[in-house]
């Protein structure tokens, strides 16, 4: 039964296409649901990028308010918040894989594409929102999908968020608070600009029975690499950089204190308020730095006692 | 068991993983680095 | 593991050789044991009845070769010399690379003066020849030769047979070892009770200073 969802029934996926229920509510898709295998080729491939954003195209199905991503293929493409359409450079190598695709037997269409943050959190840039809103104009259903491979490092799970646009000019009703992430500060204008024009939909992951025993015979064979490897030490830069970010919004936030006495008299509790939540913000983002750097030490301390400490 | 016993004596023959002073060395001031970013959060937080 | 495996099948073979003559015909089966290129343990074949039955016969110096091949050295053999048959080339090879195995065992940085002297070779060049085809691609040892430090550093050393008295200095080890992972594991589980505790403890603290904070507020209103 937990291979049911593997599953491709055209007929039921055509006539879905054909109602588009997504037209009259721009909430309509709440759900995700990410195969194992699609989440471990992006995150692989994210994580191939090193500091560079690359991006992918995803192959699924839908299922009511559900998306459902089987599978994902890497596009040559490297990037994507440096131009306006990375996604152009692609075009021919999309269509010939869909193609190719459809001949090989895999029915699923593209429902969605992903690409990384490589260090600055899941969110939609102005250039990601503008490429979606184009993307859900003429291909829906279609997904966002942002990994972040050195958060996933340094955090030691995968920092994945799915999106969709609302339609343009659509006033959105009051978002629940979502979970706080650290943006850096040379990012955090783009961030906060945009925030307001998508959604994140929930995500979950299944996988088939013969996933679990392919990932389990992975395990066999990479848990020594796995248990050697410190976030300490492959993602050094990582670290020095959010330290730095953080030193800056320290700076920015004692500035504005200081200019706070000599401003004009205009709500002063609002903007204590701001500044309080500033610096509630800066707090959260120090002792997330310091419980990963820490997190980090202590498998480095217990690998030490284990396997340093013993003498013949 | 013969063969049980010589997979046992190779894998004791590793131990301990490491034993260098440069080792310790880096050790150390990783450990140290870990703990002055803790020291940086509480003054943060405070 | 893996070369437990690769001569596993041999192991049983030479066992059953052993097993089915007498006498100086084993002097064949010991010869071709310590000349396979992939066999590099003896004690199953040591303890062949047939086998311990060369003990004061004429052929006992092949039980001695066993032997030494077993438990000793190159260093040994040559000072054993009249004692011992004389080696065919693979019994040099296998002897030196045992002798390998048998450094590996005392120090995981070998000098290659030590090697060198240990091996009887002359040069650099040889040495590491002979570290990286007879040892490396064979997969007895795992390393990294410094060309800078003029050393060996062995990371992974397959097992040779034990020498009396070895097994209760392993038994001590792997007492030492289990006992220093359940310290450890104590010491995560109690780490893991006081930051819970402490969590508990900031949080009522939390609670309790917002109770004031009210209670301040509304004494002054």
């Amino acid at each position: 039964s937990s291979d049911a969802i593997f599953y491709y029934d055209e007929t039921a996926q055509t006539k879905f296409q054909q109602e588009k229920p997504w037209t009259n509510d721009p909430h309509y898709f709440k759900r995700v649901k990410i195969s194992a295998l699609a989440l471990l080729k992006m995150v692989v491939h994210a994580r191939s990028g090193g500091t560079i954003e690359v991006m992918g195209l995803m192959q699924g199905k839908t299922d009511g308010d559900a998306i459902i991503v089987m599978d994902a293929f890497a596009l040559p493409v490297e990037g994507t918040e440096t131009r306006v359409n990375a996604q152009a450079d692609a075009y021919e190598y999309m269509v010939d894989y869909s193609q190719t695709n459809k001949q090989a037997g895999r029915l699923e269409n593209v429902v969605g594409w992903y690409h990384s943050h490589p260090g600055y959190g899941c969110w939609l840039s102005g250039i990601d929102v503008s490429t979606q809103m184009l993307n859900q104009q003429f291909q829906e259903p279609f997904l966002a999908v942002v990994i972040d491979p050195t958060r996933t490092v340094s955090a030691g799970k995968v920092e994945i968020g799915a999106f969709r646009t609302y339609p343009e000019g659509y006033k959105p009703p009051d978002e629940p608070v979502s979970e706080y992430q650290t943006i850096p500060l040379n990012k955090i204008e783009d961030f906060g600009v945009h925030c307001k024009q998508y959604y994140s939909l929930d995500i979950t992951y299944f996988k088939s029975s013969l996933d679990s025993h392919l990932l389990d015979l992975l395990w066999n064979k990479y848990w020594v690499n796995t248990l050697s490897s410190s976030p300490l030490l492959g993602n050094g830069d990582y670290v020095a950089g959010q330290i730095s970010d953080l030193a800056e919004k320290l700076e920015q936030a004692e500035n504005q204190l200081s200019h706070s006495r000599f401003g004009p008299l205009i709500a002063p509790a609002q903007r204590k308020k701001e500044e309080e939540s500033q610096l509630a913000k800066i707090t959260c983002d120090s002792a997330k730095i310091t419980v990963e750097q820490v997190h980090g030490l202590m498998s480095q301390v217990i690998k030490d006692i284990l396997f340093n400490t013993v003498r013949q | 068991e013969n063969s049980l016993l010589r997979q046992v004596s190779s894998l004791l023959r590793r131990l301990p993983a490491i034993e260098s002073e440069k080792f310790q060395d880096d050790f150390l001031m990783e450990y140290n680095d870990t703990l002055l970013v803790s020291y940086l959060a509480m003054f943060t937080n405070c | 593991m893996d070369i437990e495996q690769r001569q596993a099948e041999h192991i049983e073979y030479f066992v059953k050789q052993a097993s089915a003559v007498r006498g100086s015909a084993l002097t064949t089966v010991i010869v071709d044991a310590t000349s396979h290129p992939s066999l590099f343990a003896f004690s199953e074949i040591l303890a062949v009845p047939n086998i311990l039955e060369l003990e004061g016969t004429e052929n006992s110096m092949y039980l001695y070769l066993l032997r030494l091949f077993a438990q000793g050295t190159w260093t040994q053999y040559k000072n054993f010399t009249g004692n011992l048959p004389q080696l065919v080339p693979d019994q040099v090879l296998k002897l030196k690379q045992l002798t390998v195995l048998t450094l590996a065992e005392t120090t995981k940085v070998l000098p290659y003066d030590l090697l060198m002297q240990e091996l009887d070779v002359s040069n650099v060049r040889e040495l590491e020849d002979f570290l990286i085809n007879e040892c490396m691609y064979v997969g007895i040892v795992r390393g990294k030769l410094d060309q800078l430090r003029r050393c060996f550093e062995v990371q992974f050393a397959a097992g040779r047979d034990l020498r009396p008295g070895q097994l209760a200095s392993m038994i001590e080890t792997l007492s030492d070892w289990l006992m220093t992972s359940d310290n450890l594991l104590v010491s995560i589980q109690e780490k893991i009770k006081w930051a819970d505790t402490m969590s508990q403890l900031d949080k009522k603290h939390h609670k309790d200073i917002e109770e004031k904070v009210d209670e301040v507020k509304k004494t002054l209103s």
